[in-house]
C-alpha cells in the first residue's frame, strides 16, 4: 500500500509518503514469522525554495542542495533541482523459518525511511 | 515456482540466497526468540505509532539482550532427537550418554561466531544432590572409546534449561562455524541416583555478517 505518488506533476513539496510493504503481497508469510509487514515509505516531492532552506522534516539542509535550489529559482535550465531522498533511515528484524527449520532473527540496517531531505 | 524478478533480487540483498521451499514443518517458536525479536524491532508486527521513541538508536550490528556483536541470531533444534533412545540405560550403573546433532550448514562462511549456547532440558526422576555435564565431541558413527572432554559443567539443579558456552570449548572462537557438530553429552549425579533425561536440546549461536553492517558514521569532530 503506498500513498498516491505525485505522477511527476510537481506539486508537494519533498516529503516521507507512506509504503507499507506486506510479505503475504510478496509471498513470504508462509516462512516469515514476524512482521507480517514493516512501513518502509518512500521520499517524493519538489526540493525547488524555500522547501529545500526549511529541510523538510527539520533536517539540516545541505548547502550544496540550497545552492542548485538558488540556481534553478535564477536560472531554470542551468541545473536541475536537487533530489528528495532518504535522509534519515532505520532499521528492521525479521524473525522466519529457514531451509533447515531453523527459527532465525536476523537485523536489517537501513530498511526504514524516517525522514526526507534534499540533497 | 523460483520468485522471477524484483522478489529474488530481494532475497539476495537480504542475505537469502536461495528461494525458500514454502511452509516450514510447524514449530513452536521458541520464547527467547519472540524476546529477541521483540526487543530488537522498533515497529514489531505492527503497523503504526513506533514502541521506541523516536531517536532511540539501538547499536546496530549488536544483540543487546545476550551482550554481544551480532545480526543474525538463529535457534537450532537437535537432529539427533529423533533417533535416541527414548528410556536410559541403566546398564552398568552408569548414566547414558546422548548424542546431539545440530545442523550448521545454513551459517555462512562470512559470518562470524560471537556466541553459541547449548541449551539442554533435562527430566529427572528424582532429585539428587547435584549432578555433572560433560561434552565431548561424537564423530559420526563412532562408538564408544575414550573422547577428549570439551567441557565440564557442574549442574545445581535440573529445575531450569541447563546452559553451556560452546564457543571456545566445541570450536574456537575466531574460526567460521562447522557445517555440522556433534556433541556426546553425559549427565552424572554427584551421589548415587536415578540418571536424568534428556528431553531437549537446541543450540542459540548468534553470527555477526559484516556485509550487513555499515560502518557506524563518525560523529563529528
Amino acid at each position: 500500500e503506498a500513498e498516491p505518488a505525485l505522477g511527476g506533476s510537481p506539486g508537494g513539496a519533498c516529503r516521507t509518503r507512506r509504503l507499507y510493504v506486506s510479505f503475504r503481497e510478496v509471498g513470504w508469510h508462509r516462512w516469515v514469522i514476524a512482521p507480517r509487514g514493516f512501513l518502509a515509505n518512500y521520499c517524493q516531492g519538489q526540493c525547488s525554495l524555500p522547501a529545500t532552506l526549511s529541510g523538510p522534516g527539520g533536517t539540516p539542509p545541505l548547502n550544496h542542495a540550497v545552492l542548485r535550489a538558488l540556481m534553478h529559482a535564477a536560472a531554470p535550465g542551468a541545473a536541475g533541482l536537487p533530489c528528495c531522498v532518504p535522509a534519515r533511515l532505520s532499521p528492521i528484524s525479521v524473525l522466519f523459518f529457514d531451509n533447515s527449520d531453523n527459527v532465525v532473527l536476523r537485523h536489517y540496517e537501513d530498511m526504514v525511511v524516517d525522514e526526507c531531505g534534499c540533497r | 515456482p523460483a520468485p522471477p524478478g524484483p522478489a529474488a533480487a530481494l532475497l539476495q540483498a537480504l542475505g537469502l540466497p536461495d528461494v525458500h521451499r514454502g511452509a516450514p514443518k510447524p514449530r513452536p517458536v521458541p520464547p527467547v526468540m519472540w524476546r529477541l525479536f521483540r526487543h530488537r524491532d522498533p515497529q514489531e508486527a505492527r503497523v503504526g505509532p513506533r514502541r521506541t521513541p523516536q531517536g532511540t538508536t539501538l547499536r546496530p550490528c549488536h544483540v543487546e539482550e545476550l551482550g554481544v556483536a551480532g545480526n543474525i541470531v538463529r535457534h537450532i533444534p537437535d537432529r539427533g532427537a529423533p533417533t535416541r533412545p527414548p528410556e536410559p540405560a541403566w546398564a552398568a550403573g552408569q548414566c547414558p550418554e546422548w548424542t546431539v546433532v545440530f545442523d550448521l550448514s545454513a551459517v555462512e562462511a562470512a559470518e562470524r561466531p560471537s556466541r553459541a549456547r547449548l541449551e539442554l532440558r533435562f527430566a529427572a526422576a528424582e532429585t539428587a544432590a547435584g549432578w555433572e555435564l560433560s561434552l565431548a565431541r561424537a564423530a559420526e558413527g563412532e562408538a564408544g572409546g575414550a573422547r577428549p572432554v570439551l567441557l565440564r559443567q557442574a549442574v545445581p539443579t535440573l529445575g531450569t534449561p541447563v546452559r553451556a558456552e560452546l564457543l571456545g570449548a566445541a570450536w574456537a572462537r575466531n574460526a567460521s562455524a562447522p557445517r555440522s557438530l556433534r556433541l556426546a553429552l553425559a549427565l552424572r549425579p554427584r551421589a548415587p541416583a536415578a540418571c536424568a533425561r534428556l528431553a531437549e536440546a537446541s543450540l542459540l549461536l548468534v553470527t555477526l555478517d559484516p556485509r550487513l553492517c555499515h560502518p557506524l558514521a563518525r560523529p563529528r569532530r
